[in-house]
């Protein structure tokens, strides 16, 4: 299962609808600094099912929303959609037969979250389930944040344990 | 179950050590069970570069623990790849010849596993096979702009 | 005092604004006391980069966070100068345009403050009257090695 | 008051005496990663009195000591000395008429610390009081430790405060 592309759109900087197409296997973001890369890696980890807004560099859960610019006014709301390739049919097993597998999280001004699978309203618990056991589950090793990296390896061992968890 | 999780874990200290050496070019590195049930201990990681006596991690420098954590997340991966990995400015606190390191390593992997990375270093984005550019000419507001190697590089250094 | 902190705190503000608009070329920054009592309040910091809303911290990129810091020391410094003043790797998380602002402060600001300065980016290396090489030939003990700005970047290009 | 000279010995990896000369107001330490660097800014933290060992990255004051190497063995003490030029008379009304000012630490296995002001022994509040409104005292904004320039700004207000004092 590879991801394709990731689609923003009202996201903290990216108020215009943007697609990032995931073409290799080694792809590099770059731009200056404040460019909005950092938000990009926000959108991810957004989209399947983070909910601390510290987390994501927020005071709360709205903060994804773009808030405004010198030359535009905030809009009411952010959405994110990530578009996997699973045409090795590696997906939970309802999956299997679909050859593109899209999930995708809205949220508005008044808080509330709307996840989709495919186009399909569904809860949240139906996107972490799909993820459960392939390493982006909670305490995910698959993503690393700007800044944390030693911090990996600094936390108890406790906390470790749950990376392990995560992997077996 | 207890006896997937100790498999498991012994199969993580195998990769780890592997890809430690691989990272530092020597050294010893290891994962430890702490406390009696393997359910609920927790894991204690030893880390000695090539050289030193010293494997308590608060020891290191920060270069040498930027380079262990990124071999205990290699070794997770090598046990179970999640379906991309994402890294943001993990180069950061390393050296050109470690940067060098690091970059062989996502190559080799990247046979297996889609990798993502964020990085302002020109050895790290000619790893790249593709760029994605992103760019805020309009202030506050961010938009993808094409660029090629040669333009990221060329940027870089003309400023 | 009542009356010194505040002077105190007013003057780091103006300097704080001027430094803050000459790294990131424009924008914003203030500090403002929180809480009644100046003897027992707390201080807060606005920073918004050009172009930009939003001026609190949390939101700030990672290199955003690192300038301001910067922007922050630095006119401490210039309210009463430390005797010296040591910064390791503080440009780490900056891209090369920034690097590039950061060096002509320092430089601007070395003719009253001394500083030593630690960096693996070329940039930076370049800006030093004098280097100290640090070197562990011998593994697991260091000393110090004599090395030239050519020798530096030729060592960094060759890895 | 210019810093001329960091000595140090038995200090972390500095196990051989070594004396860091600083001729110019820009100078910059290089070297590969885990070779020495920062542990020098550590020798300055300490000899100022530094007395947290988890300010100086180790879990108890004596991990400062030499703790050995695959080629050598640990010794039985550490010591650094900063050496200052004093000739425009800066520092302290007492020492105004020295040229040269030198502060030296030294601490042994048991973990008793010993300081020194121009070579004679004297308490540690000698030495802290010496940079006192200088910038350099407890909470010195004078020196940034690797990793945490970010958080010197998301510190809490109360804590942000000490260092305007400081510098009052
Ligand atoms: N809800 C929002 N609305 C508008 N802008 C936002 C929002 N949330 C964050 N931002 C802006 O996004 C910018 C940060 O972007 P990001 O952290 O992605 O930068 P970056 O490219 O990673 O930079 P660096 O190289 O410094 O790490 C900040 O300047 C911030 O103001
Ligand atoms: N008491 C000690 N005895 C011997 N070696 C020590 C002692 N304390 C620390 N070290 C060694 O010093 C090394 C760390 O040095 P330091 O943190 O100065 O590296 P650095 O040059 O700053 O590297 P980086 O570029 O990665 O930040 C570690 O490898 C550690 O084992
Ligand atoms: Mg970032
Ligand atoms: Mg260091």
């Amino acid at each position: 299962m590879r991801l394709k592309k990731i689609k923003l759109a009202g996201f903290k900087s990216f108020v215009d609808p943007t697609v990032v197409l995931l073409e290799s296997n080694l792809t590099a973001v770059v731009g200056p600094n404040g460019c909005g890369k950092s938000n990009i890696v926000d959108a991810v980890r957004w989209v399947i099912g983070e909910s601390s807004a510290k987390q994501l560099r927020g005071a709360s859960l709205t903060d994804v929303i773009f808030n405004g610019s010198t030359h535009r006014k905030p809009v009411g709301k952010a959405s994110i959609e990530l578009v996997f390739d699973n045409t090795q049919g590696k997906l939970g097993a309802a999956y299997a037969n679909y050859n593109e597998i899209s999930i995708k999280r809205e949220i508005s001004r008044d808080g509330q979250s709307q996840f989709y699978l495919n186009g399909v309203k569904c809860r949240k618990r139906d996107i972490t389930d799909l993820f459960l056991g392939t390493g982006l589950g909670p305490s995910s090793y698959a993503i690393i944040e700007q800044g944390v990296v030693s911090q990996l390896i600094e936390s108890k061992p406790e906390e470790l344990r749950s990376h392990f968890e995560e992997a077996a | 179950s207890r006896a997937r999780l100790k498999e498991t874990f012994e199969q993580a200290n195998e990769h780890f050590k592997v890809l430690f050496s691989k990272m530092f070019n020597g050294g010893n590195a290891s994962l430890e069970f702490v406390g009696d049930e393997v359910l609920s201990a927790g894991v204690l990681i030893r880390a000695q570069p090539p050289g030193k006596r010293n494997a308590l991690l608060h020891m290191l420098s920060g270069g040498e623990k930027a380079l262990t954590a990124i071999a205990l997340v290699f070794a997770l991966f090598q046990l179970n790849p999640a379906p991309f990995c994402i890294l943001d400015e993990v180069d950061a606190p390393l050296d050109d010849a470690n940067v060098g390191r690091f970059c062989r390593l996502v190559e080799a992997m990247s046979s297996s596993v889609q990798f993502l990375f964020i990085s302002h270093n020109k050895v790290t984005m000619e790893m790249a096979k593709q760029l994605v550019g992103v760019t805020m000419h309009e202030p506050g507001t961010s938009r993808l702009v094409s660029v090629d190697i040669e333009q990221a590089i060329a940027a870089i250094e003309e400023k």
